[in-house]
């Protein structure tokens, strides 16, 4: 199993890559990728090695080469469809942000319960009735889920989500989902990265 | 050093284990702990050994003691000051967000360039100027920021916060930050996130 943290990597090797690629450099070092991320080029190295290997010592990577070999590991070499459960504050934040086109997400449908936002567009898309989500995610034929409902809905909703066919959910609700070993479930809690973001910058250089 | 992880897997410990003694238990076993995290106990003791030993094996650990060492190491057993760098969908529901209050984080100031919105109050907070950061930051004693500005003034922003005396920026904005050792950073980047649950989401129990 490939820990969770070199797949976050691999995605930020690709934007700095694609960053490289704009400046119309062919062949890169590994510190010229890794450069501006807290990364070591021992830690690029080892991340890369679980996908085969890549470039040559002392040569460099071939920019190109390595963008499309990234785009397919993670998935992002064709659209992947995504919906939305919950358009509230948060939601109608991520379903405005253009930044999810660039690595080919795009959210296709959104749903809520509230009926004086169902029927309503936004950005385009209309807000379905919650009910109506299992009709609309099999004819998308949608596996991805983001989810932004009030905690004390998160567990019912993300039951939901599985039932219809969903396997994988990016939650912001900060509760942890009891969910099947059919779903894989990513947490984004943002008081936890506020703590985080506590102890650490207490301790930087001063 | 400790790394990253040890601490986020710490605010989910402290989260778990406000919800125990909301149950009203005074005595837990690691597993009650890591219940619903991706967590194994072996990792849960070697997550603590790096602040010391508690609990006894075989006995437990005393949740209220528990929470209050918890508490202490992340910092958040006083009240923090952050401020919010840029008032628009994302920063808006960020100002709107009542979670960051149960850890003990408050918004004190926000800040935007935009002359429509300086001035106009939300959630009770008034909008300043971003040229008045400094004299607020100073005022309110913030070391902590939230950056939600366009990818484009990032980076100027960042090292305006940096001149101001904040020491660690929770960064929304999808670019990599070139800033002195004197800050920490933490990115929030959601297209990541979103490969990372593609590529995982792919390999679940079929
Ligand atoms: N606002 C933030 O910045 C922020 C930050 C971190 C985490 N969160 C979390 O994200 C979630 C959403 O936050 P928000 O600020 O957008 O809240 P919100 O109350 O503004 O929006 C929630 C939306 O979910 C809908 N909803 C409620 N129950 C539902 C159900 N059973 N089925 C379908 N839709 C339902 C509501 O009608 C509403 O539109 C919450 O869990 C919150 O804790 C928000
Ligand atoms: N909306 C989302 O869900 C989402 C998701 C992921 C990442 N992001 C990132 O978060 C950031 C904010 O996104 P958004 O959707 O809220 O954008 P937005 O355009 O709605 O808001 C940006 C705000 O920043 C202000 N601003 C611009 N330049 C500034 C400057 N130099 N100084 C002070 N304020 C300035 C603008 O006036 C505006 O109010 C962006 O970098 C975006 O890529 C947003």
């Amino acid at each position: 199993r490939i820990p969770q943290e070199t797949i976050r990597r691999l995605a930020l090797y690709l934007r700095s890559l694609r960053k490289l690629s704009q400046q119309n450099l062919t062949i890169v070092s590994s510190s010229q990728i890794t450069n501006h991320l807290n990364v070591t080029s021992d830690q690029f190295r080892k991340d890369l090695s679980y996908f085969g290997s890549l470039g040559k010592p002392g040569v460099g990577y071939r920019v190109d080469e390595l963008i499309e070999h990234l785009e397919k590991i993670l998935g992002v070499d064709s659209e992947r469809r995504i919906i939305l459960a919950g358009v509230g504050k948060l939601g109608s934040a991520l379903l405005a942000y253009p930044g999810f086109l660039n690595f080919n997400f795009r959210i296709v449908a959104a749903f809520d319960n509230d009926p004086v936002k169902i029927g309503k567009k936004r950005e385009g898309i209309r807000i379905e009735d919650i009910s109506r989500m299992r009709e609309v995610v099999s004819r998308f034929g949608v596996r991805l889920a983001i989810l932004a409902v009030p905690a004390e809905s998160a567990q019912s909703v993300a039951e939901k989500l599985v039932e219809c066919g969903i396997r994988g959910i990016l939650n912001f609700a900060p509760v942890n989902l009891d969910l099947s070993q059919k779903v894989y479930v990513l947490d984004v809690d943002m008081g936890t990265e506020l703590m985080a973001l506590t102890y650490f910058s207490r301790r930087v250089l001063l």
